[in-house]
């Protein structure tokens, strides 16, 4: 049996101190004869995926042999934007656990890291401009903050396994973390002629809500390398801000009728803000269901899978409209049913609405998501693990790749691997993988 | 192999690889060569995933160079 020595890697445009961008190449060809073990690929980001591939090629024999077979791969991603996203506000996620899972994240190909900071009840980012936002956030700002030296940490441990990180700070709704830190951010809520006491989503009325904003996101704009930011905008209760007798003056000089409206003057105002920071943007489908006017090139994530509409006819829409679009709602890892419920995410088929070709290449991908509300890092792992992979491969692979039963006999094996690289991933059926009582 | 390829052919002839010897190296037209961080980290990683970061008894040829 021949041996082979090395696996010689040549790329065409190096790019080594760069970051990855929705436009990066990551197509390779891998080729492993009698006469050569080679790794041919565009850019560096091309190689860490045939990388990837390679390692999983070489399988090792019951005496303890390596081997790789003879083979040809040619492979490039079906869709450029692959996200994982993380909720790191509903319980804080351990630096090491955020670095693990985007170690796994490169083993299933996936590039964007949607790190959902901030969110109700807390604020674990801390901001040089504004310390008080994690300060007097709900977590404990001595332990579990991130700090600017952890938030440089994972970008650039993401950027080394050719993963962006997009960050999203959600506005104007979901804003209890928000309040502590900055008073007269929030809308005080009344009851009847007095306040109540308590605060309802970011007060669009007032100059100094947006002079607060510009200054905020000039921080992330300068901290967060990708050209596009995740702004939230989904689940905005108008309750506080009906109550409130300063947003309703507001509301008449304005000339709104519908609190919809003045949810869409602040997240156009917003987004301007970020715009001139030359940052690109995505946002949750509400943004464009309240038909909030953005630029052209915003990118529209759909969440929600029946309401206003079922979730492809969402795409639909969203598409005619000639926006981007990213599917997240069927594949909310959050949600543990019965049974082996990755097969339902691996059936998911991105582009099945009614549309152009043009409407199709507007999907640019798609976001498995794993909310924290009941999850931290003592459970994330195996509920992750392979589960997120079904969404991987839906993304990566060709949609010809479809049949479930080739899919389980990978994906246990997959499974297998991840155990034997320190991965728990949680089995999706009966059985063991050998790795399983293998000394590590 | 997951996520699958989008084009693979493979075959049953097969390649031993010995962990001490086997390396990843730039091929001399790559625009990325030593000292490209990226590569360079993962050709670290990636060893490490596949051989383990322990050592290996030297293979022993027995005469002849297979």
């Amino acid at each position: 049996v021949l041996g082979k020595e090395m696996l010689v890697v040549s790329v065409a445009t190096a790019e080594c101190d760069e970051y990855p961008t929705l436009e990066s190449a990551e197509n390779y060809n891998l080729t492993i004869n009698d006469d050569k073990c080679l790794l041919l690929s565009d850019t560096v980001w091309g190689a860490l995926r045939g990388l990837e591939t390679f390692s999983q090629l070489v399988w090792k024999s019951a005496e303890g042999t390596f081997f790789v077979n003879k083979t040809r791969i040619r492979d490039f991603p079906r869709f450029p934007h692959r996200g994982l996203l993380l909720d790191t506000s509903r319980h804080y996620l351990p630096l090491s656990s955020i670095l693990d899972t985007l170690d796994v994240m490169a083993y299933n190909k996936f590039n964007v890291f949607h790190w959902h900071l901030v969110d109700d009840p807390s604020f674990p980012y801390e901001s040089f401009t504004y310390p008080q936002l994690s300060r007097k956030g709900s977590y404990n700002p001595a332990t579990h903050v991130y700090t600017a030296q952890d938030v440089k940490e994972i970008i650039e441990y993401a950027r080394l396994r050719g993963i962006r990180v997009l960050a999203e700070f959600d506005t104007p709704g979901h804003t209890l973390s928000w309040g502590p830190g900055v008073p007269g951010l929030l809308t005080p809520c009344y009851s009847g002629s007095q306040p109540s006491g308590t605060f309802g989503p970011v007060n669009p009325s007032l100059n100094s809500t947006y002079e607060f904003m510009s200054t905020f996101f000039l921080e992330i704009s300068a901290v967060f390398p990708d050209f596009y930011l995740h702004l939230g905008g989904d689940e905005v209760d108008f309750t506080c801000w009906r109550s409130n007798p300063g947003i309703q003056d507001f509301m008449k000089k304005k000339g709104f009728n519908d609190f919809k409206e003045l949810e869409s003057f602040y997240i156009h105002t917003l987004l301007d803000i970020v715009s001139a920071y030359d940052k690109g943007y995505v946002v949750w489908q509400e943004v464009f269901d309240n038909k909030v006017k953005v630029r052209p090139d915003t990118v529209i994530q759909v969440w929600r899978e029946t309401v206003p509409v079922d979730y492809m006819k969402e795409m639909e829409k969203i598409t005619q409209a000639g926006f981007r679009a990213l599917l997240s709602a069927p594949w909310y890892l959050n949600h543990i049913t019965y049974g082996p419920d990755w097969n339902d995410m691996y059936k998911v088929e991105p582009l099945a609405f009614d549309g152009t070709p043009e409407q199709e290449a507007l999907v640019i991908g798609g976001e498995a998501c794993m909310w924290g509300e009941y999850v931290d890092s003592t459970n994330l792992v195996p509920r992750l693990w392979p589960r997120a992979g079904a969404v991987a491969e839906r993304l990566w692979s060709s949609n010809l790749t479809n049949n479930l039963g080739f899919a389980y006999e990978r994906l246990s094996h997959f499974r297998c691997e991840l155990l034997r690289r320190g991965v728990q991933a949680q089995p999706i059926n009966v059985g063991y993988c050998e790795q399983e009582f293998e000394q590590t | 192999l997951w996520p699958w390829p989008q084009y693979i052919r493979t075959s049953h002839r097969r390649y031993t690889l010995y962990p001490n010897i086997f390396q990843f190296r730039y091929h001399a037209g790559s625009a990325a060569q030593a000292g490209c961080a990226v590569l360079d980290e993962a050709f670290q990683r990636y060893r490490k995933l596949l051989f383990g970061s322990g050592s290996w008894p030297r293979p022993s040829f027995p005469g002849k160079r297979f």
